[in-house]
């Protein structure tokens, strides 16, 4: 059986918020380390991989690996039930075919359970090795999501181009193009301000910006973002979950024919 | 012309 209690619900609110649109089902793996999440969107383009650490829950039992097949549109209905001070706690039978959440108010003066069918869901895992990368950008995420933000406005794509003066972003449409530099700055009194870059050669790769902007979504769940780009390799922006895990969003580049 | 590539060109099912 498996029960899981998140005192801080709303994560896993926000965590659906982040990725409901861009995956329609998923596979939560539930194991003795955590309980995580990969899956592409429909047209394999991007993939997102959750990690919920065991230990960030309040209580954690999970007595065999579950996989747990959901439509995540019916998650976020569910998730949606829950007040944003509520602790969620997930319970499931092994082999059964439901999932509960279980949603008590903090002064627990209110307890709702709702009960969601569970669908087969053949699982594809892909292997990502660990790599070094090329580049990595931190940078506070409310700015990254302004620029996807603001260029889409201007064109499809982006062109994110890390060297040792900075990061830039550039973008070209119909109407004009548009270039937004970030130079690496040291905030004194606010790391989440900050904009870090660690470079061992320069990288510059084109993405689809309908996908950046999906994965801003993610921005309520950290202060900061961080871009892993490697030549001829998927871009990594990942979001840390505080105290428990990561939501990293992979993104395939555009490549010149 | 850019051509799309897909996660699959980079990371193969487990």
């Amino acid at each position: 059986m498996l029960e899981l209690r998140l005192v801080q619900g709303s994560l896993l609110k926000k965590v659906l918020d982040a990725i409901k649109d861009l995956v329609t089902d998923a596979n939560f793996d539930c194991s003795e380390s955590g309980f995580s999440l990969q899956a592409m969107d429909s047209s394999h383009v991007a993939l997102v991989a959750l990690l919920l650490r065991s230990d960030g829950f309040e209580h954690y039992r999970c007595d065999r690996n579950l996989s747990m097949g959901m439509n995540l549109t019916n998650m976020s209905k569910m998730l949606k039930c829950a007040g944003n001070d509520d602790i969620i706690t997930i319970k499931a039978d092994d082999g059964g075919d439901s999932v509960t959440f279980m949603f008590e108010s903090p002064s627990q003066d209110k307890v709702s359970d709702f009960e969601m069918k569970l669908m087969d869901i053949d699982s594809e895992h892909l292997g990502i090795p660990e790599t070094e990368y090329h580049a990595i950008v931190k940078m506070p995420s409310a700015e990254f999501a302004r620029i996807c933000r603001d260029l889409s406005t201007i064109g499809d794509t982006v062109v994110i181009s890390v060297s040792k003066d900075g990061v830039k972003f550039s973008t070209s449409g119909d109407i004009g193009s548009a270039n937004v530099v970030c130079r690496q700055n040291n905030s004194v009194d606010n790391k989440d301000n900050e904009t870090v870059i660690e470079m061992n050669e320069p990288v510059s790769l084109t993405f689809a910006l309908r996908y950046l902007n999906s994965f801003t979504k993610a921005t309520t769940l950290s202060n900061t973002v961080t871009l892993s780009m490697s030549k001829e390799l998927p871009v990594v922006v990942e979001y840390k979950i505080a105290e428990i895990g990561h939501i990293r969003f992979y993104l395939a580049p555009k490549i010149e024919d | 012309r850019e051509t799309q590539t897909r996660m699959d060109s980079y990371y193969h099912f487990s």
